[in-house]
């Protein structure tokens, strides 16, 4: 993806902080 | 009074609440409460065994690593204390989870992202809070970009969400830009939440047992 073109929310979503499905991993 | 004890157990957990009054203020079922109560105690008991979820415990799910520094899973632990004392009691991760519930209210989801980004708290997320957020996330990624590219994107962005151009992006602002990138919530739903009877059986099985004897 060209940098001019990026959502900054969309790169901050890809966080792997905001991603909680790994609290379900056993 | 060895029949009292034996029943009351969990209820003397510090923060336990009745399933049943959690299923009645959120998306779950009963049953899927008391599922989330086996991977509360899980999670709970993983580094200090107090039955409260503490952020070394959360950063050691969330990343197997309970030392990871994580902007983001740092915001969602302090949204998720309810009450602020530094600990997730049951109560909290399962209203909180219920957002990510994928029969949530859409309107809730929007919320709690919003205040996620609101680093300061202030009820608008400025462009200095954006900027960071984004030089955190490339802090954690292999994606490298220029500081004139963070720039660049941090500008194209916020122009388009602050529509009326003060600076600042408002909740009004923040849903009308949700709703034109709703790809920007996806991480707000989590479909395994719809089936964590079958990841964490073993309370409902111990149940059916107690209710039939």
């Amino acid at each position: 993806v060209a940098p001019a073109t990026m959502n900054a929310f969309e790169l901050i979503s890809k966080s792997q902080g905001l991603n909680l499905s790994s609290l379900f991993e056993k | 009074m060895g029949c009292c004890y034996s029943t009351s157990k969990r209820t003397r957990t510090p923060g336990y609440e009745e399933p049943t009054v959690l299923a009645s203020q959120t998306p779950f079922t009963v049953s899927e409460v008391e599922a989330l109560h086996e991977l509360y105690k899980k999670l709970s008991n993983s580094i200090i065994e107090d039955n409260l979820i503490h952020r070394e415990e959360f950063q050691l799910a969330l990343f197997r690593n309970r030392n990871k520094k994580n902007l983001f899973a740092d915001r969602i632990f302090d949204l998720f204390d309810l009450k602020r004392n530094g600990v997730i009691e049951f109560g909290e991760f399962v209203r909180s989870l219920g957002l990510f519930h994928p029969n949530a209210p859409l309107e809730d989801k929007i919320t709690f992202a919003f205040r996620l980004y609101d680093l300061k708290q202030t009820g608008f997320i400025e462009r200095d809070e954006l900027k960071e957020m984004v030089l955190a996330l490339l802090h954690e990624s292999d994606l490298e970009l220029s500081d004139d590219m963070i720039e660049s994107i941090v500008d194209k962005t916020f122009s388009d969400a602050d529509i009326n151009g003060d600076g600042k992006i408002d909740q009004e602002e923040w849903k009308a830009f949700v709703s034109k990138h709703p790809s920007l919530i996806r991480n707000m739903t989590l479909p395994y939440l719809k089936d964590i009877t079958l990841a964490f059986p073993s309370f409902v099985v111990r149940t059916e047992v107690e209710e039939s004897d």
